[in-house]
């Protein structure tokens, strides 16, 4: 594993780390989309269907457990919990979720590598977590108050997909045979969709403001 | 092209 892989994947269990954080010692889920969260709990629930048939590292299987678990008690915990349900921002996290879903599973039964189940669930997670973020991205837009634990959460995912980017160039490069278009497009997609967010965050960090977005 | 190779990410 390279040390771009290896950074992605701390960057992203820090992201869930600091929304579990916020949400279990603080017990509020303010700026937190709920549907981001179903969306990636699915995402997880789909493309590890493998966790129990095929395995490649202990390091792999750990790290599948913890995202799946990680992202479903994140959304029991919106949902369920009194108190962190009582911050959860529901009159402005309106977004229909089921306009990315099907979209994202049509085009997983058209475009894949191969037509097995596995394989074009797989596919379809591929599709839905590149876009998985848009939720999160507009309840931001409209909360206008971002405190400084949801703006982290964000970065950090945002850092996890362009240093993935950086783990396929690498790969590329020293690797034979590594091609995937449907991984390298999605993944491409997914992180042009934080640029506008980056832009924000580092120069609210730069110029020692509070991050706000433009409407 | 090797799919299987893939399926290492997370």
């Amino acid at each position: 594993m390279n040390a771009f892989r290896l950074a992605g994947d701390m960057t992203h269990l820090i992201s869930v780390l600091v929304l579990l954080l916020k949400i279990h010692t603080i017990k509020s889920c303010a700026g937190i989309s709920l549907k981001t969260q179903e969306l990636y709990a699915l995402v997880f629930a789909t493309r590890y269907l493998d966790i129990f048939t095929d395995f490649i590292s202990l390091y792999n299987t750990v790290m599948k457990l913890i995202f799946l678990g990680s992202s479903f008690s994140i959304v029991w915990y919106m949902r369920r919990h009194k108190l962190v349900q009582r911050s959860y921002d529901k009159d402005h996290d309106t977004f229909r979720h089921q306009l990315l879903v099907l979209p994202c599973l049509i085009l997983a039964l058209l475009i894949h590598e191969q037509f097995t189940f596995k394989e074009v669930m797989w596919t379809f997670s591929i599709y839905l977590e590149a876009v998985a973020i848009l939720p999160q991205l507009v309840l931001l837009q409209r909360t206008r108050n971002i405190d400084n634990l949801t703006g982290q959460y964000v970065f950090f995912l945002g850092a996890y997909r362009s240093l993935y980017i950086l783990n396929w160039i690498y790969r590329y490069f020293t690797e034979p045979h590594y091609v995937h278009w449907i991984t390298w497009i999605s993944g491409l997609v997914q992180t042009l969709l934080y640029a506008d967010f980056f832009y924000y965050y580092i120069s609210s960090w730069k110029n020692n403001v509070k991050l706000t977005l433009p409407a | 092209v090797d799919s299987e190779l893939l399926k290492d990410e997370l």
